[in-house]
């Protein structure tokens, strides 16, 4: 279950407050997955009493709303990213990052998909620079008109800022630098990049981890 | 066990040891929001839970708006129930607190649970209501009420409902309150999840504060609206 509490000291009408919370949660605690399970008890809350004092923020056009925002989005993203980093099991933090597409909506379900994905969850757990499974995965992302296989490319992108190892291109396989594959595996830290196409598109970012033998351990010890 | 040393149990949140991969992540500071406190307190909801605080509340000194966002999943759990109807009620006015107990989630527990969540949160209520005078404003509960772990068992309320008043006198805005409070919402989680922030708006003149706390290690899947 993920549960969360934000409190600030802004001045935020509810009305706001709500709006504010929703669009930072899409693209945060709504854009990470450990094992795929959507629990009974997931519930962020907000709360901001306005004790720092200042103008309220009642009007969604305002500049304050704005940057209010983006402040809560990259807040909400930092306080996501840690729950990856603590998935039951885990030994990677993947950032699957989708470009590309026709929409957020179509990016975000892409993402998803691979990130629901048993099969490219254990490849990334063996350090197996499988790009077949991620492609199977973006194929089958349900709802998504925008993959067209002739122009979806696959690449890692490892996180120390060198250049990214591509595995697929426009539909056609690359030869692999298999040492370089294993290296950028090797990492705690590793991102996905899947383009849909060279246009200009819309993006979407997710974050999941792998999925080793201990979650399995873990769970199959719980009792209800 | 080799591979990750990643073992955990449901008990007891803080038991174990944080790992030394994650300490990084735990705060050892922080810069906290302006009359916002937290405290927790040890209740015991697991049996086998005998030290660790699984009891975690966040208050506002003065009433504050409240907003969330809760599970889609039909089976809602129910303190999710009973928190959507009170914010609904209450259009996101006058909240002052949330309570929150790790070890039993209270989902699918019938209305017995739906009973149980109301009363965490009218516990929780009576505390404020003793400070402020007696004073209430009149339109009913004014704490998010929030659980986490076992499903389909029945939470153990009289012996949370003890201890909300102790986690009420807890209640301070120092760091190490912040991260009790983290960690007592934690389940397996093997390290609290606790971040602070300060930032300023185009127009005023005024520093704000921001803090989050959050936790989650499985069945982590969130689509929440």
């Amino acid at each position: 279950t993920l549960l969360g509490i934000l409190c600030t000291d802004a001045p935020i009408a509810p009305k706001q407050l709500r709006t504010l919370l929703a669009s930072a949660v899409t693209k945060s605690f709504n854009s990470i997955s450990i094992d795929g399970d959507t629990s009974t008890n997931d519930t962020v809350a907000l709360l901001a009493n306005g004790a720092a004092g200042g103008k309220p923020i009642d009007d969604k056009y305002s500049t304050d709303y704005g940057a209010m925002r983006e402040v809560l989005t990259e807040f909400a993203i930092d306080l996501a990213k840690l729950v990856v980093r603590d998935g039951e099991g885990a030994t990677k933090f993947v950032t699957i990052r989708v470009t590309g597409a026709a929409s957020y909506d179509d990016a975000k379900r892409v993402a998803s998909t691979i990130a629901r994905s048993p099969l490219v969850k254990t490849a990334l757990y063996g350090k197996d620079a499988n790009w077949g499974r991620i492609l199977c995965a973006t194929g089958y992302a349900e709802g998504v008109s925008s993959v067209i296989p002739e122009q979806t490319s696959v690449s890692f992108v490892p996180t120390d800022g060198s250049e990214e190892l591509k595995l697929l291109v426009k539909g056609e396989p690359e030869a692999v630098d298999e040492e370089r594959a294993a290296k950028i595996l090797e990492s705690e830290d590793l991102e996905i990049l899947v383009r849909l196409s060279e246009k200009e598109g819309e993006e979407a970012v997710y974050w999941t981890c792998d999925f080793s033998h201990e979650y399995v351990t873990i769970n199959g010890d719980y009792r209800t | 066990h080799r591979t990750v040393n990643q073992i955990r149990t449901y008990a007891a949140p803080g038991e174990g040891a944080i790992p030394a991969s994650k300490k990084k992540y735990v705060p050892t500071s922080g810069t906290y929001p302006l009359g916002f406190r937290a405290g927790s307190a040890h209740v015991g909801v697991k049996a086998s839970n005998t030290r660790f605080d699984d009891l975690a509340l966040i208050a506002s000194q003065s009433p504050c708006s409240g907003a969330a966002v809760f599970t889609t999943n039909k089976f809602q759990a129910a303190p999710v129930t009973v928190t959507r109807h009170m914010l609904k009620r209450r259009s996101g006015k006058g909240i002052r607190a949330v309570v929150v107990n790790s070890g039993c989630a209270n989902a699918v527990t019938g209305k017995g649970g739906i009973e149980d969540a109301i009363t965490m949160g009218k516990s929780t209520d009576q505390c404020f209501i003793k400070d402020d005078n007696g004073e209430d404003d009149g339109e009913g509960s004014r704490t998010i009420v929030m659980s986490t772990g076992v499903i389909g068992q029945r939470l153990p309320i009289q012996k949370i409902t003890d201890k909300i008043p102790t986690a009420y006198y807890n209640l301070s805005n120092t760091h190490d309150h912040w991260l009790s409070a983290a960690r007592a919402i934690c389940t397996t989680d093997t390290f609290p999840k606790l971040l602070s922030r300060s930032f300023t708006l185009p127009s005023s003149t005024e520093t704000y504060h921001l803090v989050g706390m959050t936790k989650g290690a499985g069945m982590i899947h969130p689509n929440m609206a």
